[in-house]
């Protein structure tokens, strides 16, 4: 590869970054072909190639702010990457392939790949032969950039390593692509944990919970105790949860107290009560009156469309967020605090002066696994003090703001994919 | 047709013909280890020795050992320099045809379509 001359037309519009990385697309959408005929493997169907070679972009997408699109129509020389498959001399290539054993697949930096169809590749589902999704991962990574390393665990090794337990990326893999590409960014239309009860081994009855991102139809559960969002997130909201609105959700709510625990998604000028056993949306209460209903009937005093909510479970309090207000909801007494609503600069002031999301807040979010509250609007998020942070420091505001943050990087990798590749 | 007995096809055995040679003696590791950036490509047939101006290179056994002894490394291999079985071994895995030690690099000119 040394050898080559470099390109005689200089690097073609996208191949690199005008910020002067050479070394990384500019274009945040990339198209890419599998070349018919000549190039189509003998082993597995055409079809079967296209959607294993979908599902490798897209697990790259998922961890970087790229798109990859799949490009039937435009002419050859305008698609980004063009993946072939051939034998020996293929596809116009300098380079001969050996037959099976050995070198499997080679590619180019902002180019094309080829595959060796002397080697024998499979599905991701058979244990045999030489997985094309498994190649076809590494193979990307070369063409965004990235080189070979022996370090373990990544896909970015030179040998082939059959039955590896799961073919993901790694953080390592994540953090070597983000240098590249930089990390995922955006706002939210709502954030929240969801509690769920099981019971342990012992019968007993145990909290454990999950934190969901919402943006637009989509939806990511984030893990935590693995600082990244679940392995193929993400997902179309309405195919994980049911009788809700299917797009931008304005805020959930989950009411708990010793004698209530109530689910709450919020959108519009309605509310819906969800089922967390039945995993649906209710169509009525107890008593036969339907959902969804008007936020104004469920919860007097406050306007409609919201921007977001959170419940404080130590006040009893549903803080409700509108524009530049916040109307603090007594869910014992139904009905908003004398004191509400309350400018939200005044209800939760800033630490550092002209460090304040001031209106239209994205999401305001209770987190069990940061014991505190963020309000997160746009890219950032700003902390809000809690009682341990004002034990410590007791000059601190009463809900005050810290500094804004860069949501990711707090939480890490919620990335979009391209709507061509959502369902899979 | 490629022959095959299973309907995945998962016991669909390459053609003997089209098998890559294997990588058993020194030249053959030679230029495994120039292919993928472990060392500089072997000197080819009619190349002419190095003028007295050039700068007194390597020995080429001492090079190749080094070469050897830099992939034996990463490979977790004992880093003994010779070209032992489980080198060789090494060398024979299945891999990308990408370079290990240097990034890939820009695409040659693209084949034309057919008409």
């Amino acid at each position: 590869f040394a050898r080559w001359p470099p390109p005689p037309w200089g690097p073609r519009p996208g191949d690199a970054a005008p910020r002067g990385d050479a070394r990384a697309f500019a274009k945040r959408t990339l198209t890419w072909r599998l070349l018919g005929d000549e190039g189509a493997s003998s082993q597995l169907s055409a079809d079967e190639q296209r959607h294993i070679l979908r599902l490798a972009f897209r697990m790259w997408s998922e961890v970087t702010p790229l798109n990859f699109r799949e490009d039937v129509a435009a002419p050859g020389a305008a698609v980004d990457i063009q993946l072939g498959l051939g034998r020996g001399r293929h596809l116009g290539c300098p380079r001969v392939f050996d037959g099976s054993g050995q070198e499997f697949a080679h590619a180019w930096h902002l180019g094309d790949i080829h595959f060796d169809d002397d080697e024998h590749f499979t599905p991701p589902t058979s244990d045999a032969g030489i997985s094309l999704l498994k190649v076809a991962v590494h193979e990307i990574g070369h063409v965004l950039g990235l080189p070979h390393t022996y370090r373990p665990g990544s896909v970015m090794q030179p040998n082939y390593i059959p039955r590896e337990p799961v073919l993901e990326l790694d953080w390592a893999d994540r953090k070597a692509i983000q240098k590249l590409y930089g990390s995922c960014k955006g706002s939210f239309d709502t954030v929240f944990d969801w509690i769920r009860k099981e019971r342990n081994q012992y019968g007993a009855v145990t909290m454990r919970f999950s934190t969901y991102f919402f943006r637009n139809g989509w939806y990511w559960l984030y893990e935590n105790r693995n600082n990244r969002t679940r392995y193929g997130d993400p997902l179309q909201i309405a195919r994980g949860w049911h009788g809700i609105p299917a797009q931008n959700v304005d805020a959930f709510v989950h009411l708990w107290t010793w004698r209530r625990e109530e689910r709450y998604f919020f959108k519009g000028n309605q509310y819906w009560r969800y089922d967390s056993e039945k995993d649906q949306a209710y169509t009525e209460d107890e008593h036969g009156r339907s959902y969804p209903r008007r936020i104004s009937e469920g919860f007097p005093g406050i306007p409609s469309p919201l921007d977001t909510a959170f419940y404080d479970r130590r006040k009893q309090l549903i803080y409700f967020f509108k524009e530049s207000l916040v109307f603090a909801f007594d869910v014992n007494r139904n009905q908003v605090l004398d004191s509400y609503p309350m400018k939200i600069t005044d209800a939760f002031p800033a630490i550092e002066p002209q460090n304040h999301p001031l209106r239209n807040i994205d999401s305001a979010y209770y987190s069990y696994a940061h014991n505190s509250v963020f309000l997160l609007k746009g890219s950032a998020y700003w902390k809000v003090a809690s009682d341990k942070d004002r034990q410590q420091h007791s000059w601190l505001p009463s809900s005050g703001l810290f500094p804004k943050q860069s949501i990711s990087e707090k939480w890490f990798d919620i990335c979009d994919v391209h709507t061509s590749t959502l369902n899979m | 047709e490629p022959l095959f007995h299973s309907r995945d096809r998962s016991d669909l055995e390459p053609s003997p013909l089209r098998r890559a040679q294997p990588i058993a003696d020194l030249l053959a590791a030679q230029r495994f280890l120039s292919k993928y950036g472990w060392a500089d490509a072997p000197p080819g047939p009619g190349s002419r020795p190095p003028g007295p101006a050039a700068p007194r290179a390597r020995p080429p056994a001492a090079a190749l050992a080094e070469a050897v002894r830099r992939f034996q490394k990463v490979n977790a291999l004992p880093a003994s320099g010779r070209l032992d079985a489980a080198t060789l071994a090494a060398m024979n895995r299945p891999r990308c045809g990408v370079p290990d030690t240097r990034p890939p690099v820009s695409p040659p000119p693209r084949a034309r379509p057919k008409r």
